[in-house]
């Protein structure tokens, strides 16, 4: 989920 | 990171490439649309909002700031240098890009992943991204010569957003968890608009013909 990524793209 | 992200990065930085070579060195924006340029400002500016205060990477950083720093410069090259200004076309360029602005906004709030200001405005420039180029592919149909740069800058962003799918399905089935319905949803969007262009582009690239959007 999103915490888990953050938003690593562009 | 991999390849389809890679090769999909460096397409949207050629294409932001051609662009300013076409404005810097010809001094010439004919065909370009200055409503997409100023969406694109604002996509990057409200997606960046995390750019001094979540690190991810060096390169993400650096590709954050080229991609601000070139559409913001791109704007102000087509609204204010003395020269380049002159070319573009003002009258055909005439979408109501406002109205693309405000139910993307309303969207964000209504379907998001978090309700913070943040991640609103984050899946707001996701919207806003998807239809982002939509006054360019009105403008592109609107000229009746469109120059090989204009042709190769709309190509490469397409091809930008479709090395993205492939991107995320080779992280779905790679990485544990990875479900990004809002990303997938307007990032599928967003490729199916440049459909129609991509058609045209390659026949007029098989035909060896100037490209010309019908009507």
């Amino acid at each position: 989920y999103l915490d888990d990524y953050g938003h690593d793209e562009l | 990171m991999n390849i389809f992200r890679l090769a999909g990065d460096m397409t949207h930085l050629f294409s932001v490439l051609v662009l300013l070579l076409k404005i810097h060195t010809i001094k010439s924006c004919a065909g370009v649309s200055l409503k997409t340029q100023e969406l694109y400002a604002l996509v990057f500016a409200a997606r960046y909002l995390d750019i001094f205060t979540n690190y991810i990477s060096l390169y993400n950083t650096v590709m954050k700031l080229i991609f601000l720093g070139s559409s913001f410069s791109i704007v102000w090259y087509m609204r204010y240098h003395k020269i380049v200004r002159r070319s573009y076309d003002k009258d055909q360029d005439t979408f109501r890009h406002y109205f693309l602005i405000l139910p993307c906004l309303l969207l964000a709030l209504l379907i998001n992943e978090k309700f913070t200001f943040k991640e609103v405005m984050w899946t707001f420039s996701l919207y806003l991204e998807a239809v982002a180029i939509l006054p360019q592919l009105v403008l592109l149909q609107r000229t009746r010569n469109i120059d090989n740069l204009t042709g190769q800058y709309v190509f490469l962003l397409g091809a930008y957003r479709a090395l993205y799918i492939l991107n995320w399905v080779y992280r779905y089935f790679t990485e544990p968890h990875f479900v990004h319905w809002i990303t997938w949803v307007s990032g599928l969007v967003q490729t199916l608009l440049y459909a129609d262009f991509f058609y045209y582009y390659f026949q007029s690239w098989k035909n060896n013909q100037k490209l010309h959007l019908p009507a």
